[in-house]
């Protein structure tokens, strides 16, 4: 038996839009630890990892090991049915081609069930070594994605760069080049408005401006992003999840052939 | 050229 209560289930609706647009499907890894998802994007040069610990449900149960196939577009339109303030539940039987999600208003007075069906997906999984990255940014979740959107109409490839002073993001294509600057902040009122970077070596790498764009449909999850670099590995930009987890996408550089 | 390489190329199946 998997059963696993939000009281929030708005988180549920941000982690699927923040999903559904690099992946068609996936497999919710569920056990006593909480839900893990990994998957790679059709071109397989991103992968989302997704941690929602078992603790930050409101209640948790899962007496088996068990993997939901999901198609990501039908949960959606399950998700669309539940409102911001609805309770949600998420149950499914040992061994089920089923998975329930139940949606209680506030009041209890409107109680929802939705059946969905499972699927059989083949699973590929990638071992990713801890790594101490040469860069780790921290800076507003929204100032990113403002970033990201601004640059993708210069060219199709962004360029981050990192030093002490600062991380420079960079773009150019036929319309000219486009350069935006952000100082590590010294004095900031509120703690998610900070710019921080943590710096070991300069790093400078170039992105697909498109997945940097699919990854900021995060946003909404948390009010800071963290960017992780280092010289010739992927990328990995990681929003936190509330108390309960976190979305980490990873990105392979483009290299100069 | 600039070239986009798979996660493949740096992470192996597990």
């Amino acid at each position: 038996m998997f059963e696993a209560r939000l009281v929030q289930s708005s988180i549920l609706k941000k982690v699927l839009e923040a999903i559904k647009e690099l992946l068609n499907e996936a497999t919710f890894d569920c056990s006593d630890s909480g839900i893990q998802l990994q998957a790679m994007d059709n071109s397989h040069v991103s992968l989302v990892s997704l941690n929602l610990r078992s603790d930050g449900f409101d209640k948790y149960r899962c007496d088996r090991n068990l993997s939901m196939g999901i198609n990501l577009a039908s949960m959606s339109k399950i998700m669309k049915c539940a409102g911001n303030d609805d309770v949600l539940t998420m149950k499914a039987q040992d061994n089920a081609d089923l998975v329930t999600f139940m949606f209680e208003s506030q009041n209890q007075e409107k109680v929802m069930d939705y059946e969905m069906k499972l699927m059989n997906l083949d699973q590929e999984h990638l071992g990713i070594p801890e790594t101490d990255y040469s860069c780790v940014i921290k800076l507003p979740s929204q100032e990113f994605a403002r970033i990201v959107r601004d640059l993708s109409q210069f060219g199709e490839s962004v360029v981050i760069s990192c030093t002490k002073e600062g991380i420079k993001f960079s773009a150019g294509g036929d319309i000219g080049n486009a350069n935006i600057k952000l100082a590590q902040t010294s004095n900031v009122d509120k703690d998610e408005d900070a710019v921080t970077i943590e710096m070991q070596e300069p790093v400078s790498l170039t992105f697909a401006c498109r997945y940097l764009n699919s990854f900021a449909k995060a946003t909404p999850l948390s009010p800071q992003v963290q960017l992780s670099m280092s010289a010739d590995v992927p990328l990995v930009v990681e929003y936190k999840i509330g108390d309960i987890g976190h979305i980490r996408y990873y990105l392979a550089p483009k290299i100069e052939d | 050229a600039i070239l986009q390489p798979a996660l493949g190329d740096y992470y192996g199946h597990i």
